[in-house]
Formats: C-alpha cells, structure tokens, sequence
C-alpha cells in the first residue's frame, strides 16, 4: 500500500506541468524512501530524473516497493481540478490498475476524489550514475529561464562557455547573434539571488533550444537552478525540491 | 550546424 499526502497539491501540479512536455508517460517507483521517476523524452535526447524523498510529504507510507505506470496528460488534467492550497493524498493498493487522488479543502468541509488508470509502461532505464562535472553554475531560475527564452529568438543552438570568473550564453542565428555574460555575486540580503560558478576544466557545451525550453517549464519549482557541465557529456540542469529533485540531462551538441 | 547527439552515445541501458 502506498499512500502520500501532499501539505499542499501545488507541489506535485507544478512537477507535473513540468514533466509533461516532454515525457507523455512514465513510472513512478514507490520505495519506503519516496518516490523516483527516470523517463526519456521520445527523441531521447533529454532525460528527467525525478526524487520526491518522504520528508516532503506530509504523511508518507509504501509497505512494499511499487511501480505505477502514468499517463502525465491524464494526470494533470487531474490535478489541475484541486486548489493549489489543498492537501493532496495519492494512494495506491500494492497490485493496484489505479492511482487515488484525493483534495481536501483547508477551508470548506469539501473532499474531492479521483481514480486515474494506470498503465504498464515498459521503458529502458539508463545509467546515468554520478560523474565528475567540470563547471558548476547555480543562478536564479527565473534569470535562467530569461536567458534561454531570449536566446531562442536568434537560434535553434544555445552555446554555454564558463570560464573562471563568468558564463557566457551565446546564440548565432540567421538575423543576428545575442550574447549573456553572467558573473558571480553574493547577495547577503536576498541570497536568492546569488550567482555562483565553479569551474575546474572551461567549459564550452552547445544545446538544443527546443529542449531547453522544456527544461526552464520546471521555474516555479526552486528558485534557483544548478546547472553541470562536462566537456562533451550532457549537461545536467537541477531544481532542487523541499526534500528531493528535479534534475534534466540534455544530450549536447556537436559539431561535425 | 552542429549536430545532436542522442543520450545512448552517453548512457548505458540497464
């Protein structure tokens, strides 16, 4: 039996819009830990790694390791039925066809249910293990979502060059080109705002705009992103969760 | 233009 319930339904509504772009369906594996989510995008060039660790609930039970298989489309539309300020519960019977959805209403005496089919979802899973990173940037999110739907307009290939003291987001495209540097700033007052880079290796990675796009739909979940870079190996692009993550692996470009 | 590469070059399926 797995149950969890949400201190409030805007958590799992905003990891959900976050998702569902770019994974239509995937499997949400219940451990007595939380719940873990890996899903490849259908061009397989973006990976979503989801941790939803058990202090982030509310209440959290699973008495025994399961997989339930989700429609995202189907979920949001869903969830999206419940206030954001709600309590939001998800149960499961352990060889159950369907999810429950339950909101509850902080203020009126109202108590919503819902059943969403599951589905058996058979994906490949890759290892994607830890890795040595050679540029670590943390920056607002909101600034990084700026910046990549900015940089959109010019080109179809966002460029990252992270050198000791700045990182540079730079697009070439037909009708011009358009440059960012960002450098490191420690904001006392509003630590939100802080930038910080770390750099053991320059780094000058190229990705997909359309991708990134998908990415920065995870804004409203953190504040702030962390983005790793390694020279020739996909870029890791993480928001952090009250008690777990959302992380994005982007395959780079290269050229020819 | 540069070309883009699929996560397979980089991950192994298990």
């Amino acid at each position: 039996m797995l149950e969890g319930k949400f201190e409030e339904a805007s958590l799992l509504k905003k990891i959900v819009e976050a998702m569902k772009d770019c994974v239509s369906s995937c499997n949400f594996n219940c451990t007595e830990n939380g719940i873990s989510v890996q899903a490849v995008d259908n061009s397989r060039v973006l990976l979503i790694s989801l941790l939803i660790e058990k202090d982030t609930f509310e209440e959290y039970r699973c008495d025994r390791n399961i997989t339930l298989g989700v429609g995202l489309g189907s979920l949001s539309k869903i969830i999206g039925n419940g206030a954001n300020s709600d309590y939001l519960t998800i149960s499961a019977d352990d060889d159950a066809d369907k999810l429950n959805i339950i909101f509850e209403d902080k203020v009126k005496d109202k108590i919503s249910e819902y059943n969403l089919k599951l589905l058996d979802i058979d994906a490949d899973l890759l290892d994607v293990g830890p890795m040595d990173t050679d540029a670590t940037i943390t920056l607002p999110s909101a600034d990084f979502a700026k910046i990549c739907k900015d940089m959109k307009v010019l080109s179809e290939s966002l460029q990252i060059i992270v050198t000791k003291d700045s990182a540079l987001f730079q697009s070439v495209g037909d009708i011009g080109t358009g440059n960012i540097v960002i450098r490191p700033k420690t904001d006392i007052d509003h630590p939100e705002e802080s930038v910080t880079i770390s750099l053991d290796k320059p780094i000058d990675l190229s990705f997909g705009s359309k991708y990134l796009s998908d990415i920065i739909k995870a804004t409203s979940l953190s504040q702030k992103v962390t983005i790793k870079l390694t020279d020739q190996s996909p870029g890791v692009f993480e928001y952090k969760l009250p008690s777990g993550y959302l992380r994005f692996y982007l395959a780079p470009k290269f050229d020819e | 233009t540069p070309i883009q590469n699929d996560l397979n070059e980089f991950y192994n399926i298990i």
